[in-house]
């Protein structure tokens, strides 16, 4: 998934 | 989760912690910028906006409640608690923060990653919160007394963001499918950066155990 790997973050 | 990005997560939350501490415990919020924290209550909201859709872990969504609610009680206090809100220094609190606001929100329809209207919002939350510090900044250095709840709350502030850059620079190493996101690296090391002159005056005056005091 591309767009989500750095909403993971705070 | 790693340990920089952990620690990074702990020293934000401490930072909050020692300014509703100092607000809530001396009933004052001298040498705060509200300015600095309506621009953080902004970069929440714009970064948070998928907090009831995207689940990611348990952890994630209570720190960022966690997050949001303490943004709002220190604007809340800061603006009508009615002991709190008369030691607010609005003559000393002169930044222009909509132009902030406004240069971040430009930049992030210019510069993003995917043009839709969460991924915007949420590049305009990380271009907002790399400056949400210069009223700040701007006030620290025009206040010639900084208590230590202060000038602590600005350390933690300025520490997580460094930490965050070691745990991207650790996930970009040991993650496969870790994408090499640039435009939040930039905007980490610019925000850590903005805080340089801070931390060398912070490290100064306490290892010579003086009070902490920002050359005008």
């Amino acid at each position: 998934n591309e767009s989500d790997d750095s909403h993971d973050e705070l | 989760m790693n340990i920089f990005r952990f620690a990074g997560d702990m020293m934000h939350l401490l930072s909050v912690v020692v300014l509703l501490l100092k607000i809530h415990k001396m009933k004052s919020c001298a040498g705060i910028s509200l300015k600095t924290q309506e621009l953080y209550a902004l970069v929440f909201i714009c970064r948070y906006l998928d907090i009831f859709t995207g689940f990611i872990s348990l952890y994630n969504t209570i720190m960022k409640i966690v997050f949001l609610a303490s943004a709002f009680s220190i604007l809340w206090y800061m603006r009508s608690h009615k002991v709190v809100r008369q030691t607010y220094d609005k003559d000393q609190d002169t930044f222009r923060h909509y132009f902030l606001i406004l240069a971040c929100m430009v930049l992030a329809l210019l510069v993003h990653h995917k043009f839709t209207f969460r991924e915007v919002m949420w590049t305009f939350s990380i271009y907002l919160e790399a400056v949400a510090i210069l009223p700040q900044l701007v006030m620290l250095q025009r206040t010639r007394n900084i208590d230590n709840l202060t000038g602590n709350y600005v350390f933690f502030l300025g520490t997580y963001r460094g930490l965050y850059m070691l745990n991207w620079v650790y996930r970009y190493l040991t993650e496969v499918h870790y994408h090499h996101r640039w435009l939040t690296w930039i905007s980490g090391f610019i925000q850590t950066a903005l805080y340089a002159d801070f931390f060398y005056y912070y490290v100064k005056s306490w290892r010579n155990n003086e009070k902490l005091q920002l050359p005008a």
